[in-house]
């Protein structure tokens, strides 16, 4: 599952 | 933010600036792909789009901001300023099979099917094979300038580093994000063959010369 949305990474 | 999506940005920033100083200060962009560098424009202007929607930090932000002009600025010193110097019978990658095949996989496997996800879909598809036209030209000439060969270290450092912040995330926070994942281990597959030679002969004082 992917968390953190929106994308917190560069 | 842990360290090693830290050093993983200010490698990606440190490769960046490399470039950036060696075409400025040598006032040649000789030995360097400029597809690759408008790719990697390509992957900040599509992945940063939400640059003023959506803030996550001061330095996110920053370091957006700090990508997007370095590589335009790139760009720009290799297809204006310098534009004489630039190597174009060697750099002859045809962009055209990587973002066609790139654009299609990213409306077909996206965690969102949005235009600024897909965007960013495409942005990290991209990114995994931009640098391809940069290691076809080297291929093609034969050697790399050293500085070169430091950008490529920095540049693929980079993102092998991300692939440790994804693990220490997953089991940290539970945060995994398959597509990066996945692209990020195809990006740093593609600097294998460049590391080995790097750490074989750049760091012994030789020239970087791929075998003929």
């Amino acid at each position: 599952r992917v968390l953190g949305k929106p994308h917190d990474e560069l | 933010m842990n360290v090693f999506r830290l050093v993983g940005d200010l490698s990606h920033l440190l490769a960046i600036i490399i470039l950036l100083l060696k075409i400025w200060k040598t006032r040649s962009c000789a030995g360097v792909s400029g597809k690759s560098q408008i790719l990697f424009s390509l992957v900040f202007i599509t992945r940063y789009l939400d640059l003023f929607t959506n803030f996550i930090s001061v330095y996110n932000s920053v370091m957006k901001i700090i990508y997007l002009v370095t590589s335009l600025g790139t760009v720009y010193l290799m297809y204006f300023k310098f534009k004489a110097t630039y190597d174009s019978n060697h750099d002859t990658f045809r962009i055209e099979f990587l973002v066609v095949p790139v654009g299609g996989l990213s409306f077909l496997v996206n965690h969102d099917f949005t235009p600024l996800e897909i965007l960013w879909t495409f942005s990290i598809y991209l990114e995994s094979v931009a640098i391809l036209p940069q290691l076809f030209m080297i291929s093609k000439t034969g050697e790399a300038e050293t500085i070169t060969s430091h950008y490529l270290f920095a540049l693929g450092s980079y993102r092998a580093l991300y692939i440790v912040n994804w693990v220490y995330r997953y089991y940290t926070e539970g945060f995994f994000d398959l597509i990066a994942i996945v692209a990020g281990c195809v990006q740093t597959i593609l600097y294998c063959d460049f590391f080995y030679l790097y750490i074989t002969k750049v760091l012994k004082g030789k020239q970087l010369k791929l075998p003929a």
